[in-house]
């Protein structure tokens, strides 16, 4: 089971910009 | 015309959505010791994205309830009171929906605006970017 801090990191990278 | 550099002036929005320009936008809020209010405004992206039927949604939203609003960190104090109370509501009752972070992204969104990406936008680590 994945802790707070990684789940929390995983959401905040899914909305970080991918390509340019 | 349309080069990064010309949309990274533009708004703080499009300098958010591209890659080069949210990578040295974070680069610049460490320096200046407040990464945590853009982690915090992606981290309401991504939590408004995610399938409010999955468990996993409850345990983000009470991760980012835990890491940026109910503590003393720099998000929280710019965080209106009645905003953190609406939030702490809808943790404590379990009852979370999509938009639940939506006003405390738009008013940490407004003092970035106002501040910070005024700052970056004469800052050194834009302009040896330049």
């Amino acid at each position: 089971i994945d802790s707070e801090d990684d789940l929390l990191q995983e959401c905040i990278s899914s909305a970080m910009p991918k390509t340019k | 015309p349309d080069s990064p550099l010309a949309r990274w002036t533009k708004s703080l929005h499009s300098l958010l959505g591209d890659q080069d320009g949210a990578y040295l936008f974070r680069t610049f809020l460490e320096r200046e010791k407040c990464v945590d209010t853009l982690d915090f405004w992606f981290a309401c992206n991504g939590f408004r994205q995610m399938d409010l039927k999955d468990t996993k949604t409850l345990r983000v939203a009470k991760a980012i309830y835990k890491r940026y609003v109910e503590n003393h960190s720099i998000v929280s104090k710019q965080l209106k009171p009645a905003t953190k109370t609406y939030i702490r509501d809808g943790i404590k009752k379990q009852q979370i929906d999509s938009v639940m972070f939506d006003q405390a992204q738009t008013e940490i969104q407004r003092v970035m605006e106002g501040n910070a990406y005024q700052m970056f936008l004469t800052s050194e680590v834009y302009l040896e970017y330049l």
